[in-house]
């Protein structure tokens, strides 16, 4: 049973190292895809494919674009809930998504 | 006896961390994917167009979203350099990030829920490098469920 | 009172990210609404 156990944790070893270089990897080309000019260009959505996940549709939709490393903190007073958005690199820009 | 409960408790771990790391990795495959395809059909859009859309009508990503329900009453307060804002709300609402939203528009295929079809998967599969593809058909079949 | 801070920005974070304040605005909202409707705590039982 010992040296089951031996030959099985080598396995997983291996297992884990394997996944640990593909997450590497994978993360680094998603950066480098995020980063691409070209690719910053054409990613984007449109308000009538963000009004289309929202269900149901009549809903409220507020859409936040905030520089890196802003703060979002959630509280929950004792009525309601608060959420602030604080910045060190630049201004946040938020809007409402029109309904139609 | 001593030293095998101690490697079983070790294989325990180890199990636990590879599961959390496939998860992982399935996180990053499915955003690679449906940031490719959400760009794919936008080149194909603008070449459609022949132009790009208007630009108050699109959101670049990185976005969050926080959707409510109307009868929300939203106090809002905003600073004059609009670094800092500071909202409540009087009733309940969702947050959700850009990936979230790009899922929704099934920019992944579905393959977050192991709904994908056979053509799908095809597509998907041509968007990850090759050492990815096995994960993208385990995904497809609902790997994702069981971890 | 609970609070969640979150950093906000970078595309293609973490998945679960919002999830727990999700959870926490779901939750917490039902018990809010419960005080307001006052019918929530559970009356003394009659004595028989």
């Amino acid at each position: 049973r010992f040296q089951k156990l031996q030959h099985e944790l080598s396995e997983l070893t291996e297992a884990e190292e394997k996944l640990d270089e593909l997450i590497n990897k994978s993360s680094l080309q998603l950066r480098l895809l995020t980063e691409d000019t070209h690719n910053k260009k054409l990613s984007y959505i449109r308000c009538q494919d963000l009004r289309n996940t929202v269900d149901p549709p009549d809903q409220i939709v507020m859409v936040i674009r905030a520089p890196p490393e802003t703060q979002m903190q959630v509280s929950e007073p004792s009525e309601g809930y608060q959420i602030s958005l604080k910045s060190s690199n630049g201004p946040i820009d938020v809007f409402l998504c029109p309904e139609d | 006896a001593q030293e095998c409960q101690d490697l079983e408790a070790e294989r325990k771990r180890r199990l636990e961390r590879i599961k959390h790391k496939q998860s992982q990795l399935q996180e990053l495959i499915l955003q690679q994917i449906a940031f490719k395809n959400l760009v794919q059909r936008n080149r194909q859009m603008e070449l459609q167009n022949n132009r790009p859309p208007p630009a108050n009508t699109v959101i670049h990503l990185p976005f969050i979203i926080i959707n409510t329900s109307k009868r929300t009453v939203i106090d809002c307060s905003i600073s004059n350099d609009k670094f800092e804002y500071l909202f409540n709300f009087d009733n309940m609402f969702e947050i959700h990030d850009d990936v979230e939203v790009l899922k929704r528009m099934g920019m992944a295929f579905g393959l977050e829920a192991g709904r994908c079809s056979a053509d799908q998967l095809k597509i998907a599969k041509t968007l990850v490098p090759k050492v990815l593809q096995p994960y993208v058909t385990k995904m497809a079949q609902g790997a994702i469920n069981q971890l | 009172r609970s609070r969640i801070l979150v950093s906000i920005g970078e595309s293609f974070g973490s998945a679960d990210k919002f999830q727990k304040i999700n959870q926490m605005v779901s939750s917490t909202d039902r018990s809010l609404k419960r005080s307001l409707e006052g019918g929530s705590t559970p009356k003394p039982l009659k004595r028989l």
